[in-house]
């Protein structure tokens, strides 16, 4: 049903 | 030379002990503007960040900018070593191999020292920018605490819903269902217990409670949480140290295939 998100498509590397 | 000294261990031991279940391996970054942390844990889930203002130290002195690279397994295994009481400084080299924790009790009659080596973590930096967020709470830290503590024995994932006159929080799993209403107050007879709601749109989203279970673990450290939400983004739960700083943790939401 949900799936979990990561953060890596909403902060970029430095 | 880094000389940074709390004035009690237990606001030392508190911070660590509020991040080091969800993070192992941290890079302090440490300069004249206080100590400052960054760490992703290994599912990429959970972005902690950590501030420490040398308002926060009874005294504070960086000449010069330095990282040290910490496990907080072994950190805490040396922060035990010392009682809440006792001052506890942190002392590092400008190019540091190893940190040493010295902890003295209030009479002076007992120092302890110890030393840990540091680790070369390579770690990546994530960018935060000022994020756009559709609402803003304030509550009780103990009392969100226990509204994830409570709903988490049900599912592994919950929603939360925020509305101008009320944050609900809903959790449907194998054995039953259960949700947790809570409604603005501001008695200011009962501070800690406060709970305001700003927003600019209605919120719906949902969160693994695993992460919020780590995350509550940092209520010891400020009796209100800040929570923000935007939809589909990750939300921001901090916890302000009373006497400068901060503890943030940004976490991925989940979302409906």
């Amino acid at each position: 049903r949900f799936k979990q998100s990561s953060l890596n498509r909403f902060f970029t590397k430095i | 030379m880094l000389e940074a000294k709390f004035s009690e261990a237990s606001l030392f031991k508190r911070i660590i002990d509020s991040f080091k279940d969800c993070v192992e391996l941290v890079n302090f970054v440490c300069d004249e503007h206080g100590i400052e942390a960054q760490a992703v844990d290994d599912s990429r889930v959970l972005l902690v960040v950590l501030k420490i203002e040398p308002s926060a130290f009874e005294s504070f002195r960086c000449d010069k900018p330095v990282t040290l690279g910490l496990n907080l397994t072994s950190l805490s295994k040396v922060l035990r070593c010392g009682n809440n009481s006792d001052t506890l400084t942190l002392i590092a080299d400008d190019e540091p191999d190893s940190i040493f924790v010295l902890f003295e009790d209030s009479k002076k009659n007992k120092i302890s020292e110890y030393s840990l080596k540091l680790m070369e973590i390579d770690a990546d930096m994530l960018r935060i920018d000022d994020m756009k967020y559709d609402c803003t709470i304030n509550m009780s830290s103990v009392e969100f605490a226990k509204t994830v503590r409570d709903l988490s024995q049900l599912n592994d994932s919950f929603n939360v819903f925020v509305k101008k006159d009320a944050i609900k929080f809903v959790a449907e799993g194998d054995i039953g269902s259960g949700s947790v209403v809570l409604k603005p107050e501001n008695d200011l007879e009962k501070p800690d217990e406060r709970i305001e709601v700003h927003l600019s749109q209605p919120v719906e989203l949902a969160f693994s409670t695993k992460y919020l279970l780590d995350i509550v673990k940092a209520s010891t450290l400020s009796n209100q949480i800040i929570i923000k939400f935007a939809s589909e983004s990750p939300a921001l739960f901090e916890f302000k140290l009373n006497s400068g700083g901060y503890l943030d943790f940004h976490l991925a939401p989940k979302y409906n295939e």
